[in-house]
């Protein structure tokens, strides 16, 4: 019998054997789990039990290349990871549970997650009692493959700590999970500075901006100073961006000079102005031009789709990519620069001969936190060289490209939730 | 039974064979510290295994601890002969390591404190304990390097409307978004 399971465990799990770290880890990237029917816990309510259980599961998710999804269907022996409620001797255990304080709960191997329900859990932000959101995120960890971590802040502690207001995988569990299933990666369909001016209450303009990354439909508000994504993302792009296509768009461009700041989004053939002030796209802007529009009437010259677009400061133009090329655009001439199109191995030369994205890139990002451009395809980013590059090597040629590096050494954990999980 | 109770079952009263027994002293302290793997790391994987041995020395009601070498079991006992001493002063002192108290090896209170806070029942030393220690200290190295360098106009750290509004937003479908 012990080998029988053994052999089963096996198909669904491999062991790492990487150097002296020895753990077990899902060899899948799609891991269903079940509240078990006659484990509920008897506290709460099995709605509260379950989306609690979601929401564990979810900030696993956001941190790793894993997604959850619950199944309350299939045949048991195809759930990856079981959760149940127990007390004393439970859900056939050999490990009986010891009643109120201490224990209160363990996970196996196999996926078997156990919570004594002698214990008074709590739903988050219920302030007393043991918060069972904590206690699920920790067995999930262990059941992922993390043991007890004794490092001040780290969700494996096996001691409970009383919740603070709020609790979230910091840097170095995200490494430990990372480690075992390595880190999030995959294309984006835009990257892009959202800019905003506000007045101080003595009424000087602040500038303002956050950046966002976009992948189908779903986006991030990635913290830079915190070299993470903000907690609780990734979002549906129609939940939080007004009016643009809900399964993503092609390009964001801002267009900011003296006399002009204005915000397309591009998806297919037709472009969307967006209204910063009320926060969705214009239907109808001052001109009394309806939205969406075709990109050849807004922008002479352009062929729709674009693979991507930015808006550089430095030359007013706004390069738009599709396939080898690349077209500068001249806003206030409203049309093509002269000698454009052009192939984007031309406009933008490998410093490193070989080392070029060549066609078909997926993102090309001015960002404020870098001061640089960034152009994206697949999981590898190109930085363009700037002034201050060129200023201390003045031989490395105009918006040459410099050596690719992977989009996730530079950008943390910017990692997708099943579609299931998306609203948690 | 009273008619009515709080909701948050406050006032229920937990019957004492439903209380987790207390560690006050060495025994019990042992009990622990051979549970969680202190005295031999724990086969924890193999524990699931051997259900029915497992089960059938359970079911005699034993409370004394079980210590898995291979696929026999044998037991500690209560029996205090000078070595088993030294393995429970080791025991304790690695156990007071790991959780940052003063490393005395005494049963101290604040160790017996420690014993009996909330806590999960994984063990803390599994069978390859080694790993896990050099895991420990692998993981507790400094802080990874902040990259990205911040600029004046990088105002993150001020709630921008876009998250405030994405958070009211959310608060709809999920009222922690804010705390969380």
């Amino acid at each position: 019998k012990k080998r029988h399971l053994a052999s089963l465990l096996g198909q669904t799990r491999r062991r790492r054997e990487e150097g002296e770290m020895e753990y077990m880890a899902f060899s899948k990237a799609v891991l269903r789990w079940r509240l078990i029917g006659e484990g509920y816990s008897s506290q709460l309510s099995i709605d509260d039990q379950r989306y609690i259980f979601r929401l564990a599961f979810r900030m696993w998710s956001e941190v790793s290349p894993l997604e959850f999804v619950e199944d309350s269907h299939s045949p048991l022996e195809d759930i990856d990871i079981r959760l149940g409620f127990g007390t004393g001797r439970h859900l056939g255990c050999t490990q009986r549970f010891d009643g109120a304080g201490r224990e209160f709960a363990h996970a196996w191997f196999l996926g078997d997650i156990h919570f004594d329900d002698d214990e008074h859990f709590t739903a988050p932000n219920t302030g007393d009692g043991i918060s069972l959101l904590k206690v699920a995120v920790h067995e999930i960890g262990h059941v992922l493959g993390l043991p007890h971590l004794y490092r001040a802040g780290s969700i494996m502690q096996p001691s409970y700590l009383p919740q603070e207001s709020s609790f979230e995988l910091d840097w170095q569990d995200r490494k430990a999970i990372q480690h075992l299933y390595g880190s999030c990666n995959g294309r984006f369909s835009a990257v892009f500075d959202w800019i905003r001016k506000e007045r101080t209450p003595y009424g000087e303009m602040r500038v303002r901006f956050n950046t966002y990354f976009m992948r189908d439909g779903l986006y991030w508000l990635y913290e830079n100073r915190q070299n993470r994504t903000r907690y609780g993302d990734p979002v549906a792009v129609e939940v939080g961006w007004h009016g643009i296509p809900a399964n993503g768009v092609d390009a964001h461009v801002h267009v900011w000079t003296r006399g002009n700041d204005a915000i397309y989004f591009f998806k297919g053939s037709q472009f969307w102005k967006y209204d910063t002030e009320n926060d969705q796209v214009f239907t109808e802007d001052e001109e009394g031009r309806r939205y969406p529009r075709p990109i050849s009437e807004g922008f002479p010259g352009v062929p729709g789709p674009i693979d991507t677009a930015f808006y550089d400061r430095r030359d007013s133009q706004i390069y738009f990519f599709r396939g080898p090329s690349v077209y500068a655009f001249d806003v206030k001439a409203n049309r093509l620069a002269k000698g454009y199109p052009k192939k984007i191995t031309q406009v933008f030369p490998a410093v490193l001969p070989g080392d070029h994205p060549v066609a078909n890139l997926d993102v090309a990002y001015f960002s404020y936190t870098h001061n640089a451009i960034f152009l994206l395809k697949d999981t590898s980013y190109w930085r363009v060289v700037s002034s201050r590059d060129r200023r201390r090597r003045p031989f490395l040629p105009y918006n040459g490209l410099l050596p690719h590096r992977e989009v996730d050494e530079q950008w943390f954990d910017i990692c997708n939730v099943h579609s299931t999980a998306l609203r948690v | 039974e009273k008619l009515f109770h709080y909701r948050d079952r406050s006032d229920v009263v937990i019957p004492p064979s439903h209380q987790a027994e207390l560690i006050t002293d060495t025994d019990t302290a042992e009990d622990f510290l051979s549970k969680y793997g202190f005295i031999t790391p724990v086969n924890w994987e193999d524990a699931q295994w051997d259900e029915e041995k497992l089960s059938e020395d359970f079911s005699s009601g034993d409370t004394m601890s079980l210590i898995q070498e291979g696929d026999s079991l044998s037991w500690s006992g209560n029996t205090k002969d000078p070595s088993e001493n030294a393995q429970l002063i080791t025991a304790l002192k690695e156990f007071q390591r790991m959780i940052g108290l003063p490393v005395t090896g005494l049963f101290d209170d604040a160790t017996k404190a420690a014993m009996n806070k909330p806590r999960c029942g994984v063990p803390d030393k599994e069978a390859d304990s080694k790993t896990t220690a050099e895991h420990n200290t692998t993981t507790t190295g400094g802080e990874g390097s902040q990259l990205g360098n911040s600029t004046e106009t990088d105002q993150e750290q001020v709630k921008d409307p876009e998250q405030k509004t994405a958070e009211t937003r959310l608060v709809h479908t999920r009222s922690e978004r804010l705390s969380r």
